[in-house]
């Protein structure tokens, strides 16, 4: 059975949507068949694997109002066994929209059961909040992933965002389990970045992943071309890392 | 009159709070009035300004849902000229609990009446999104600040903050004009800073700042010690970026 993980943080900025477009792209390379889900109205994920916003009719907003089913809104992307589900315009609307209708949190869940017979993984990108589209993808998930960037501010919002996840298991979602805590923008030559990681081990010890993503420019140019970092300049540090990850991905999900 | 400056992204961690606490502390410097209003419920104004948020009882939430004035939670901070309106915990609750309330997105306007009387600048951080408590702060501002980092994903969301921004001038604020855009963490040593540099000043012909903000280290490190960054590293380029950000800041708003 397929596996669902959402990659969440309310802090904005940390690497979500790079972790998702690279990770995603590196698990396909492995052979697996990833669907990526792009919650975030901002629609970076879509750009990030060269899907043309203007291309798209339906995705996530029509799932969630049940406007159509998960098959109708897939697409495919360069990579052959990397497929999509895009952040549609009207997704921006859809926390307002969906105010008062039964089960609001839990309707990607639902979009989402078909998923886990087609997709080894799906990968869901949520936006830098912790409303109603995250708390969609927190309920749908088999697990959650924490991309936390080595600076300060992002230490804060830690408290936060486990309150959320402890929520989310006792109302919504009980089998939801930490995937694990993913270092980003790590750069060596500065104390802080030295302090966070040590903080960040000691707060969730144990699910800190062995990988930690190094500050590197290969990753910030790859979207500009629509292309993860792998078939952008796939001997980059940035290229090597995420590949770091997803062996760690399957290795620990064999291990479960 | 005092000016009321509302600083907004939906893009997550474009700098939005690191210029919220450093314009307002340069401004303070220069002997005006400041305060600053932290509207997003990560709190991390709060903390920037070297508030320890367990000592915060009431703040933004309390004047939100009309439960205590302005001037029952300002606070003083380290600084004589410089005053916050914490972001108190239950901030993150407030989209929901506002919900159907009559005028929900002018209650700050409203609340913020008179802060104008009392201090030359009021600064507005806002969370990563564009929900209640962005519009609550377009809708109480004179004028809006928009921090862009210098990065592709970052010029994707454009379209859609413009488009809320005329949203808000026409429903809730006719007042709201563009105070100006901030280019920020630019990196001179790489081609994608100095393309995001040009495609922004096409796009906003004429509204973008003089200054520009680098990458700085003593940016990031600054909030790790609860201090802006003059009082943290004043001969930094950090602090000297903001400085000029000041000067270029209140000239603009003596010439409107
Ligand atoms: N390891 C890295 N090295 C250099 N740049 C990076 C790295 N990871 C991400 N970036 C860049 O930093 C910016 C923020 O990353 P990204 O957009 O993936 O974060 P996010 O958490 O998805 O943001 P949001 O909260 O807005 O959704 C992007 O411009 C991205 O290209
Ligand atoms: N010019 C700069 N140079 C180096 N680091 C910076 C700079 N500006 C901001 N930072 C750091 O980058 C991170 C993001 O900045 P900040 O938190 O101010 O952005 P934000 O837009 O307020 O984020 P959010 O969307 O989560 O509210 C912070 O850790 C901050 O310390
Ligand atoms: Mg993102
Ligand atoms: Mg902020």
């Amino acid at each position: 059975m397929g596996r669902i993980i959402a990659v969440a943080n309310q802090k904005g900025g940390v690497g979500k949507t790079t972790t998702v477009v690279n990770l995603a792209a590196c698990l396909a390379e492995l052979g697996e068949q990833v669907l990526v889900v792009d919650v975030d109205p901002q629609g970076n994920c879509t750009t990030g694997l060269g899907v043309d916003k203007m291309r798209v009719r339906r995705g996530v907003y029509e799932v969630l109002l049940g406007e159509a089913k998960l098959r109708d809104v897939v697409m495919s992307t360069a990579w052959s066994k990397l497929w999509l589900v895009p952040a549609s315009a009207d997704l921006a609307g859809a926390e307002v929209e969906l105010v008062g209708v039964p089960d609001r949190e839990r309707r990607l869940a639902r979009a989402l059961e078909s998923a886990r017979t087609m997709y080894s993984y799906t990968l869901l990108d949520c936006p830098p909040s912790l409303g109603l589209l995250t708390l969609n993808s927190l309920a749908a998930a088999d697990s959650v992933m924490v991309p936390i960037q080595c600076e300060y501010y992002a230490l804060e919002g830690l408290g936060q965002l486990v309150k959320t996840i402890k929520l989310v298991q006792q109302k919504l979602n009980p089998k939801l389990v930490v995937e694990g805590v993913l270092l980003t923008m790590f750069d060596g030559r500065t104390n802080l970045s030295i302090q966070v990681v040590e903080e960040v081990k000691r707060y969730f010890r144990g699910k800190v992943y062995k990988t930690i993503v190094p500050r590197n420019v290969r990753l910030s140019e790859a979207p500009s071309f629509g292309l993860p970092v792998i078939h952008y300049d796939g001997r980059s540090r940035g290229a090597e890392v995420y590949r770091e990850l997803a062996r760690e991905v399957v290795e620990r999900g064999q291990a479960r």
